[in-house]
Formats: structure tokens, C-alpha cells, sequence
């Protein structure tokens, strides 16, 4: 289903979600969730947004049944954990092959997933001021790689 | 007409709120 303008904010969280559908569901369902949250606050009252915010919530109630055995779905406390340990392993990845000199594709979408699942941990309550300074600096640096291989340049 | 297309989706945004809360009761 398109998604609506008015939620386009959420496209790369939806995004995410797709792409761990099957490596991890519980980031998946989690990606979702934040959508679900994030989308509500958008806009949850023109048709073709509600529309597709029940679509969304259908999705997550499903998921939810599927995935009643993990601890991670019925304990949001272990969900935090586990999509915190998700989102630091992809940044220590980016970041050390940043600090290695590597700069490649794969290690930009780290740093830019590692942000995605940063904004995700604030289902579960506020960011910690270090969740919030990685973030801004995964986000950055996958703004700043990005460009410099654009461009040509060696990223410093 | 207005009023009530309104109140339709008031409820309709309330019920999606339910379904939220309901979803994030912990088992």
C-alpha cells in the first residue's frame, strides 16, 4: 500500500522493517510500532492516512500473535534491550570500519540504520543522552560519507 | 455533515488508539 504525504517521515523505519522481516522480526515489529506511534502524531484523520494506519495496525496485531513465544515481543523491556543491542552492533560495525578507513556502501547504511533503530528505541520512553549524541553522529556520518563518495572525495 | 464526518473519525482515531494501547499490554 503507497504511503500517504503526510507520513512520509516514516518511510525509512517502514522501510527497515521490511528488510529485517525475516533476519529479525522483533526489529521489524518494532520499526513498525515506532511508525504506528510516529504516524498517529502525524496524521490520523484523513482517510487515506487512517486508511492505511488500520492497515498498519492489522500488520503489527498479526505479528504480534506470531511472535508470542519471544520475550522480546511480550516484554518491552526486553524488546529495549534487544533492539539497543541491534542498533549499537550495527554502529560499532560502521564505526569501525570508518575508523579502519573502509568506506563503502555497506557500512553508510549501517551508520544510517544504527539512527533509524536509535529514533525506534523511543517507544519504550526518552532516548539517554548517549542514544541521543550516537544518533545525531551515525546520522551524520552517513550524511557526510555518502556525499564524500559522491563526489570523489576520501572522507577524513 | 461536517460535524458528524468529524465525529466519525474521532471515533475512528479512538479506536485506533484502543487497538494501540491493547497492543502494547504486556502479556
Amino acid at each position: 500500500m503507497a504511503l500517504p504525504a503526510p507520513l512520509r517521515s516514516i518511510q525509512h523505519h517502514l522501510r527497515t522493517a521490511n528488510e529485517h522481516e525475516k533476519r529479525d522480526p522483533v526489529v521489524a515489529y518494532y520499526c513498525r510500532l515506532y511508525a504506528m506511534q510516529t504516524g498517529m502524531k502525524l496524521d490520523s484523520k484523513t482517510p487515506e492516512c487512517r486508511k492505511f494506519l488500520v492497515k498498519l495496525m492489522d500488520q503489527l496485531e498479526t505479528m504480534k500473535k506470531e511472535l508470542s513465544d519471544s520475550d522480546s515481543i511480550t516484554q518491552e523491556v526486553v524488546g529495549n534491550a534487544h533492539i539497543e543491542n541491534y542498533a549499537l552492533k550495527m554502529f560499532l560495525y560502521a564505526d569501525n570500519e570508518d575508523r579502519g578507513g573502509r568506506f563503502h556502501k555497506n557500512m553508510i547504511k549501517s551508520f544510517y540504520t544504527a539512527s533509524l533503530l536509535l529514533d525506534v528505541l523511543s517507544v519504550f520512553g526518552e532516548l539517554s543522552e548517549e542514544n541521543i549524541q550516537h544518533r545525531k553522529y551515525a546520522r551524520w556520518k552517513a550524511t557526510y560519507i555518502h556525499n564524500c563518495l559522491k563526489s570523489g572525495e576520501t572522507p577524513q | 455533515t461536517s460535524s458528524l464526518s468529524s465525529s466519525v473519525a474521532s471515533t475512528e482515531q479512538d479506536e485506533l488508539s484502543q487497538r494501540l494501547s491493547r497492543l502494547r499490554d504486556q502479556v
